[in-house]
């Protein structure tokens, strides 16, 4: 099962 | 004051076109090089970014640094009362709360100013490293557009997978399951018409298709679009707007929980 992701668990916030 | 005239308005329509559906309250900031906006979606799954450089408009005037808050969806309305072949001029004071844009046509027999109101916006900025891709992908903008269309109709993800073979798409839905697969060309009339692929490392990636969709929205901004993978980390898709920037998306992906 696969989840969606969200941006911030890549980038980091400035 | 901010004050910048751009003889091909209609570049602006397309561009306000292509990201108002995912992000909709918005800050531009204005600087003496140009126009940045970094927005996430609501859902924060993906990330729209543009820039227009001060030197791709036929006049560019920014006394200082200003944020300009303004809702998208408001602004793509204002626009629809410009003409395709319409100069778009937009000013701004230092401390004014509204964005004036006017319209010119051709001949410039008919003028058009309308005030748009400004907004204050909390909005959060990521940091995005330059990095090293797995696989990069240039294709015709009309091919991307058309991909992730057809496979909307299978499923509502996609598995991106760059190999020695090529880009794979592939989707699984109820009704059965498909692949498209690009290989590199070379033989086309023009070279905005040929795939080129750019293989570090082997990658597979999951993504929400009405995402990816949405990117090609961006489709009458450029003939082409570039697509980058990377391992574990989210897809670009860019999008250079000849002579003056460009527009860019990324999409968190898929994971196994």
């Amino acid at each position: 099962k696969s989840g969606q992701s969200r941006m911030e668990s890549f980038f980091q916030v400035l | 004051m901010f004050e910048a005239r751009l003889i091909q308005g209609s570049l602006l329509k397309k561009l306000v076109d292509a990201i108002k559906e995912l992000c909709t309250e918005v800050n531009w900031d204005i600087s003496n090089s140009g126009i940045n906006m970094q927005s996430m979606d609501g859902s924060h799954v993906c990330l729209v970014a543009f820039n227009l450089r001060a030197d791709g408009f036929d006049h560019f005037r920014c006394d200082r640094p200003l944020t300009l808050g303004i809702n998208l969806g408001n602004l793509a309305k204002i626009l629809k009362c410009s003409g395709s072949n319409d100069i778009i001029t937009m000013k701004a004071d230092d401390n004014g709360d509204t964005l004036t844009l006017m319209f010119e046509s051709e001949k410039q027999d008919r003028i058009t100013d309308v005030d748009l109101k400004l907004m204050s916006i909390e909005s959060e900025h990521l940091g995005i490293p330059d990095q090293d891709y797995s696989a990069e992908t240039s294709m015709p903008s009309s091919e991307y557009q058309r991909i992730v269309r057809d496979l909307s109709s299978i499923g509502d993800t996609v598995n991106i997978s760059a190999t020695k073979e090529g880009i794979k798409f592939s989707a699984m839905g109820d009704i059965g399951t498909a692949n498209i697969t690009l290989r590199q060309t070379s033989s086309a009339d023009k070279e905005e018409e040929n795939v080129k692929i750019e293989m570090k490392e082997p990658v597979l990636l999951t993504f929400a298709l009405r995402y990816l969709n949405n990117f090609a929205k961006a489709t009458p901004l450029s003939s082409t679009v570039q697509v980058f993978l990377t391992k574990d980390l989210p897809v670009q898709v860019n999008y250079n707007i000849q002579d003056l920037g460009y527009v860019k998306y990324y999409l968190a992906p898929k994971i196994e929980e």
